[in-house]
Order: C-alpha cells, then structure tokens, then sequence
C-alpha cells in the first residue's frame, strides 16, 4: 500500500491514538 | 456422494488433499454430536503437553495424547441444562478451558479447570447475559459485549485458576460489536466488528477501555466479521470474512479478505483475497460466535457447505488444501490446533487432527 492512498502512516499510532482519544 | 463427486481429492492445479496428513482420529464412543473442538496447554506431574477439547451440547472432554498417535479421555465435565455452543480458545494459557452456552445466542460463559488443591475438575461461571461476542486473548484475559435493551457493554476479565477477576469496562461503540480479535505483537490493541460493518480499536489494560478509532470495514462488502489483526509498518491489517454475502453480490465467492487499515485516518486498502476453491459450489459457512471457520496465523480453514474442509495461505490469497468431505460423512467443524495442525471434526463426533 502506498501512503497516497492511505494517508500519512505513523509508526506510533497507538501511542498516539491513545493520548488523542478521551479517557 | 454428489458434494464427494464435485470435489476431487486432487484438483488440477489447484489445493491438494496431501498438504494435510492425518495423524490421528479422536473417537467419542458417547455418540454425541459434536459441537466445537479446540486445544490447550495442560501441565500436569510437571509436564506440559497439548490436549484436546471436544465439546458436545451438554459436556465437554478433555483428551491427553498416548502413545502410537492414540488419544485418551482425561476428564468429562458434565453441564447442565443451558446447551454448549462453543469452545472460546485462550491462547497462552494453561489449564483453564473456557466454554460459551445458550440457545440461539451466548448467555452464559464458564470456566472449566482442575483445582490441584481439592484434586478435582469444576466448573465456575464467569458471566451470564444477553452476549454478543467474545474472545479469549493473551495474558488470560477474556473480552466480551453484551446487550441489555438500553445499552452496550464491553467488558474485558482477567481469568485465573482461582476463577475471574479484575473487571475493566471498555468504551462501547453506538453499534453493537459482532467479534472480537487481538492484535498480534500489541498486548494492549484490540479490534471489534460492528453491525454497521465497522473496525473499531481499542486499548486494553487495566486502567482505561479506551475506544481509540472506528473505521469503514468496506461500503462494497456485506457486515464483516474480524478473526485476526496485525500491526505492521503502521498500518493494521485485519483479516475479515462475510457469512452473510450472497454469491450474486459484488464480493463473489469471497472466503476471507485482508484489508490494511491506517489506523491515522481510517482509510484502508483490501490487501488480499482469498476466495471458494475451484469447482465448489455454495458459500462457505462461516458465522460469528458459532464459527464453522478459523484463521490462526496466516491460515484461514472453513467448512464449506458442500461438507468439504479447505485451508486458504491469506497471504497469498490463494486456497491450498481440500478435504473432501469422506465416507464417513460430511465435516462440520474446523479448528487450528496450537502448533500447525487442523482439528476437522464430523457431527457424529469423530475429530482428526492433520498435519498442515
């Protein structure tokens, strides 16, 4: 899969997924 | 004899019989239908070894391997009235078996294990209600939904011999959650189904339940059910069936497909698609909670509704091995042992474990 088709990729997303979403 | 007659053991250029061996039969001289198999880890006089667990509507046995590639009967835990439905695999644990009962869905889930201080076998509830889906993942947790009339609830337990405990209620999405899978090498991420053909993802420990994202599983494809997910290179890859699609509609004769999610912005790509094997007719049967189909690793296996066993490699694509449904009747449940074989089991209550 290429990023264009789905967007910018983080390696980190849970970390950053976790630290978004409310507790 | 007809379905036997469609589907070869060797089909031209296609899955072969031989990428499966038998090594050896279970007999249940009780004669009763069998419900579900699975395996478990069994440490017994300081020896860790792999048993089976066959299920039938009001017991379930636990068998020990013997010598020859023979198996023996250990223990029979009688049930009560409330009939066995299904087996739910904890991986990663050892002598603890977990079983969901009910009628037409779960509503009541139970312990099986050996108390080593009273020397016996018991069971012990672990939770009743109204369940919708449930799944065993590592660190002896089990996470399940259940639905009252007003609500949702999401609720992961952490098992021991002792029974349950330490109860943690996840975030619910509006929707309510059809299946459950962790996500390998991520002791924390769990993704869910919905009704609404959702992914969501979770955290899970024991301090938060958060509900970190819900994505589109696919608008082209009918309600998809999650059997097991991946993170890799920042992307989420989940392999997903659909027992409700109809042959006629857009997915075809679709068995199972892995789709990339990127978990940042919800988007995702279909990865591969692994569809029926040639020259068989009907869909394969797969449903949620009473699952006649299992992904482990990245091997998907499912009953066909021709009475066939076939095992697709999901990575590629591509199915690799038939079994033909025998003389002996058509098979009707298919399950991953730990390790690299297939439990194939019929309804008079014969399971053959294949090499794979």
């Amino acid at each position: 899969c290429s990023e264009s088709d789905l967007g910018p990729i983080s390696l980190n997303w849970f970390e950053e997924l976790s630290a978004e979403a409310p507790p | 004899e007809d379905a036997a007659e469609q589907l070869p053991p060797v089909l031209p250029d296609g899955p072969r019989e031989e990428n499966l061996q038998l090594v050896s039969e279970l007999k249940d001289s009780s004669g009763s239908c069998a419900v579900d198999v699975s395996t478990v880890w069994w440490e017994a006089d300081g020896c860790r070894e792999l048993r089976v667990v066959t299920a039938s509507e009001s017991s379930v046995s636990l068998w020990e391997p013997l010598a020859h590639d023979c198996w023996g009967k250990v223990h029979t835990w009688q049930l009560g009235e409330i009939p066995v439905i299904q087996i739910i695999p904890l991986p990663d644990t050892c002598n603890l078996v977990c079983i969901a009962l009910g009628e037409l869905e779960i509503g009541e889930i139970r312990l099986l294990l050996y108390s080593s201080e009273a020397d016996s076998f018991k069971h012990s509830l672990v939770k009743t209600g109204n369940i919708k889906a449930v799944v065993g993942i590592k660190d002896q947790r089990l996470v399940s939904s259940s639905r009252t009339l007003q609500e949702q609830q999401v609720e992961m337990v952490l098992l021991s011999e002792m029974g349950s405990k330490d109860w943690q209620t996840l975030m619910p999405p509006e929707e309510t959650v059809t299946a459950f899978a962790e996500v390998e090498g991520m002791r924390e991420a769990l993704v869910g189904t919905t009704a609404a053909n959702s992914i969501v993802v979770w955290s899970v420990n024991l301090k938060t339940g958060q509900l970190l994202r819900k994505m589109n599983a696919g608008y082209s494809y009918p309600a998809s059910i999650c059997h097991r997910a991946y993170s890799d290179s920042g992307l989420l890859f989940v392999v997903l069936s659909h027992p409700h699609a109809k042959e006629s509609e857009s997915c075809g004769n679709l068995a199972f497909r892995v789709v990339a999610f990127n978990p940042k912005t919800g988007r995702s790509r279909g990865v591969t698609f692994s569809s029926l094997p040639p020259g068989c007719v009907g869909r394969q049967v797969l449903e949620a909670g009473y699952l006649e189909g299992d992904v482990w690793d990245t091997s998907g296996a499912a009953v066909l509704t021709s009475g066939a066993v076939a095992v697709w490699d999901l990575l590629q694509g591509r199915c690799v091995a038939v079994l033909p449904p025998g003389p002996a009747g058509h098979w009707a449940l298919a399950r991953w042992a730990l390790g690299t074989g297939l439990l194939a089991g019929r309804h008079d209550g014969t399971v053959c474990l294949y090499r794979y």
